[in-house]
């Protein structure tokens, strides 16, 4: 039984992509079978796993626009049990040229039904942004997981975010569910970081993970080698945060 | 003559909000008449100036959709030479309203015309995507300020905007010109952002600012209290930055 993740969040750089990456790679360490989808134009999720962009013929945008077959499109990594299904530039025009398409927004979920019962877990990436293609994410997925950073810009945004969900959920997709709010680069040395963490905690309670990312240069240094950080520095704080959320998560579901 | 001045990159949390802020307001305690418009559904800018959501019964959405006159929008801050045009979450909507309109890439450039003389400096603040917004921004500007953090995926993503740039100049506003890439948020202590800092100087060598913001605390601080830095703490690194790159601003267009 295949579980689809969608790392969403408009705000941008609060670490949707490092998430998608880093829990990707622990839950393939863990050997779960894992698919990591970039449905951002930036292609980020594509280059942090190490796949040059010159060598990716064919993306997700060709399954959206030319209904090429997912499975066609996907990339092996260095780790036996990820593979990625990469993004590429041409995704910016999807938008658009999907804008007039009846039931656009079920167009992704229709793609990546012939491959759900291939792996265990397929974690979404997401652009900052709440149009067609995060809705399209959302709509094909079980559960969602929100990356936040714990600075003011980025707690103001979450509310917003959540009345989206709920948006989707009545009318596009009535399974899915927030599997949990992510604290991200949290530098516990810095008093607004740490006021911010308790104010989310005290307003979203069990929604907010108990495992939180800590800043560490080491995750943004794998980045720009093409590695997950586990297998850059696998004694690393980072590579223990990401390995500890991936354990939170498999016991959410009962899977340990 | 009035300046008006994009600061654009799709990456997202790289300090577009951050700068256009404490640009805008280290303008303005020069005495230069200044307008701040807030030009991303996330309404940073507008909230980041201490304005209360719930008091903006008209953005620039309505502007742009419902053609009020942009002056009707403007709210007064607590810098005498300093005004701002508020955004609203409503502009997620405007993308998809605007697409089927005729020369949807001039509209706001025909609703900045009118305030251009009330002016020295106009600023728009833009979202993380190169999007119908993003574009009738760079085609409403004479320079465009590109934020840069240093580190990898907003290195990555520097080639692509470029090129993007370089597309509005040959075919919608020939008069456009990069003013310069501005590194944020950098911390020396970092090895990954002194490497990142020398190879963007490198590569792109005078289009570069002299001065380069540090990550610093305050200024994350000031936003969650509605300030620009430079009225949170005078005395911060972080005002004293931004002052010194708006009198580098003056400076290359000889009005010091
Ligand atoms: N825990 C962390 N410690 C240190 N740096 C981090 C951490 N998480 C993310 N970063 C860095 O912060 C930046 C933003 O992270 P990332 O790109 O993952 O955010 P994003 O939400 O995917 O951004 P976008 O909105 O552009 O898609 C990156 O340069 C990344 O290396
Ligand atoms: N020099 C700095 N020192 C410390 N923190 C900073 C600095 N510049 C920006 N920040 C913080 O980093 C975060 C991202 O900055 P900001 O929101 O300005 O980026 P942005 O590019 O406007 O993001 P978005 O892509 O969502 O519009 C904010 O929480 C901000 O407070
Ligand atoms: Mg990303
Ligand atoms: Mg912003």
């Amino acid at each position: 039984m295949c579980i689809v993740y969608s790392i969403v969040n408009q705000k941008g750089g609060v670490g949707k992509t490092t998430s998608a990456i880093n829990l990707a790679a622990s839950l393939a360490v863990l050997e779960f079978k894992t698919l990591l989808i970039d449905l951002d134009p930036q292609a980020n999720s594509t280059t942090g796993l190490g796949i040059n962009l010159q060598n990716v013929y064919h993306s997700i945008y060709n399954c959206l626009v030319d209904k090429i077959p997912l499975q066609n499109i996907i990339h092996e990594t260095e780790l036996k049990f990820l593979q990625i299904a990469p993004a590429h530039i041409d995704l910016v025009g999807a938008q658009l040229e999907l804008t007039d398409i009846k039931d656009r927004e079920l167009i992704f979920k229709q793609i990546m039904e012939p491959i759900l019962n291939l792996y265990d877990f397929i974690i979404i990436d997401c652009s900052p942004s709440l149009g067609l293609l995060t809705v399209n994410a959302l709509v094909a997925s079980h559960k969602v997981i929100i990356p936040v950073q714990c600075e003011y810009f980025a707690l103001e945004g979450l509310g917003q975010l959540l009345n989206t969900i709920k948006i989707i959920q009545q009318r596009l997709n009535p399974e899915l569910v927030i599997e949990g709010i992510l604290l991200t680069m949290l530098d516990s040395r810095l008093r607004l970081n740490n006021q911010i963490t308790s104010e989310i905690r005290n307003h979203f309670e069990s929604l907010v993970f108990e495992n939180i990312i800590n800043r560490n240069s080491k995750i943004s240094e794998a980045q720009s080698v093409g590695k997950p950080v586990i297998l850059y520095d696998v004694d690393s704080k980072g590579a223990a945060n990401y390995m500890n959320l991936a354990k939170e998560i498999l016991q959410k579901n009962n899977l340990t």
